[in-house]
């Protein structure tokens, strides 16, 4: 799983 | 940003401007879950706390500027505004048993244990099922106008285009979040019911009435 803090989208 | 994204940022939008100015025009609010659209202001509010924490783009954040604006204008306009429309007696769904499950799931499957992430999840998983009480009240009543059925595609279709983003940036970027993944899909499952009605329905100009 990729870390939080970067979502990108809506 | 690629062109499934983008055409499904522009459904999402399109969905949400086709209930506005449905609500709006008609000055009623008849046919449409209350509940359902709580729950999608709880969905925006959780996710879009990042806003002030989270600068990605002028687009990322006008779009969720919009999104929240949006989203409590119909509340707005459901629960005050034109309040009397509001069909209460048909919005009967009991949100307790989404947000119950919805809980515990972004407790147990997140990325990271720290309050803003969790409230992220939490958001993506509610957001999954936020359109129950909607369409549970399209079946307890039967049918759907047609605007509400235009409204009901364009938002399901927002996240059936996000998978295919999903795969595309899985190919292109290597990037993959298996929350967003899994939570998008079950979302988009939700909607195939309604999908093949609408097809076979509202596309050949019937209304969307349901067999009694």
């Amino acid at each position: 799983l990729r870390g939080g803090a970067g979502h990108d989208e809506l | 940003m690629n062109i499934f994204r983008l055409l499904g940022d522009v459904s999402h939008l399109l969905a949400i401007i086709i209930l506005l100015l449905k609500i709006w025009k008609t000055r009623s609010c008849a046919g449409i879950s209350g509940k359902s659209q709580l729950l999608f202001a709880l969905t925006y509010t959780t996710r879009y706390l990042d806003l002030v924490t989270n600068f990605v783009s002028v687009y990322n954040t006008f779009m969720k500027v919009v999104f929240l604006a949006a989203s409590y204008a119909t509340i707005w306009l459901i629960y005050m505004k034109f309040r009397a429309t509001y069909d209460q007696n048909h919005d009967t769904f009991r949100i307790e048993f989404l947000l119950l499950p919805v809980t515990i799931l972004s407790l147990v499957a997140n990325h990271e244990f720290t309050l803003i992430e969790i409230l992220w999840t939490w958001s993506i998983y509610l957001e999954a099922v936020a359109i129950l009480p909607q369409l549970f009240m399209v079946s307890k009543t039967g049918e759907a106008e047609s605007i509400t059925s235009h409204y009901l595609f364009a938002l399901g279709s927002y996240r059936g285009l996000y998978i295919l983003n999903w795969i595309y940036r899985y190919y292109m970027e290597s990037y993959y979040d298996l929350i967003a993944i899994f939570a998008g899909i079950l979302q988009t499952v939700l909607y195939c019911d309604f999908f093949y009605l609408y097809i076979t329905k509202v596309l050949r100009g019937q209304r969307l009435q349901l067999p009694a």
